[in-house]
């Protein structure tokens, strides 16, 4: 562990606090893409699989744990709790997610680090996390301007996958064998979608004005 | 063979 990793596993945790926050204390998830959540939920169950297989420490089966739980709960308040479900915008969320979950799927049978099982759907959990955040970038171009906390919410979703970069870079330098590349280059690829969500975040921040992007 | 070890990030 070092502290980019740290960081950046904190930074999703407050990514995803910080959504829980929102959709409880306004009992809102304007603004929120349902099919970004249900991606994120596959995400996380698809990378998982090793849960109880392969234990690494209690923090990273508890961080596991977490992830998966806070992801299901996300998809199931949007799509049961009565208040929620209704405020959700149920028209402009159309982004076709199932088309990335057959490419990332494709792609993980073609390309990945072993041909088994657990190190396919790890590849495509590495592949779909990168894209999955396109239903909510899209969402969010639609509906115009943001609640600052779905804006939070985003930017630290893009700023985990970037801290995770400064990870890679310190592992590869500081430990003989390391090589994650299909993480790494599936990581650039993800923080690369954020740029311009990065761009206007940073204008609004500067501007102390409301997070606009353009339609 | 090339093992893969148990991937040990999140």
């Amino acid at each position: 562990m070092n502290i980019f990793r740290f960081a950046g596993d904190m930074t999703h945790l407050i990514s995803i606090l910080v959504l829980l926050l929102k959709i409880y204390a306004t009992k809102s998830c304007s603004g929120i893409s349902l099919k970004t959540q249900e991606l994120y939920a596959l995400v996380f169950l698809t990378r998982y699989l090793d849960l109880f297989t392969d234990f690494i420490s209690v923090y990273n089966t508890v961080m596991k744990l977490v992830f998966i739980a806070s992801s299901l709960a996300i998809v199931w308040c949007m799509r049961m709790h009565g208040l929620v479900k209704r405020s959700y915008d149920k028209e402009l969320d159309t982004f076709r997610h199932y088309l990335l979950v057959a490419g990332c799927f494709a792609l993980a049978v073609l390309v990945n680090e072993k041909f088994t099982f657990q190190e396919i759907f790890w590849a495509f959990s590495i592949y779909l996390e990168a894209v999955a955040i396109l239903p909510q970038l899209v969402l969010l171009q639609r509906s115009g301007n943001v609640d600052n906390l779905t804006g939070q919410y985003i930017f630290f979703l893009g700023a985990y996958r970037a801290l995770y970069l400064l990870n890679w870079i310190y592992r590869y330098f500081t430990e003989v064998r390391f090589s994650r590349w299909i993480a790494c280059v599936s990581g650039i690829v993800q923080t690369g979608l954020y740029a311009d969500f990065f761009y206007y975040y940073f204008l609004s921040w500067k501007n102390n004005a409301k997070l606009q992007l353009p339609a | 063979s090339h093992v893969v070890e148990a991937h040990d990030e999140l």
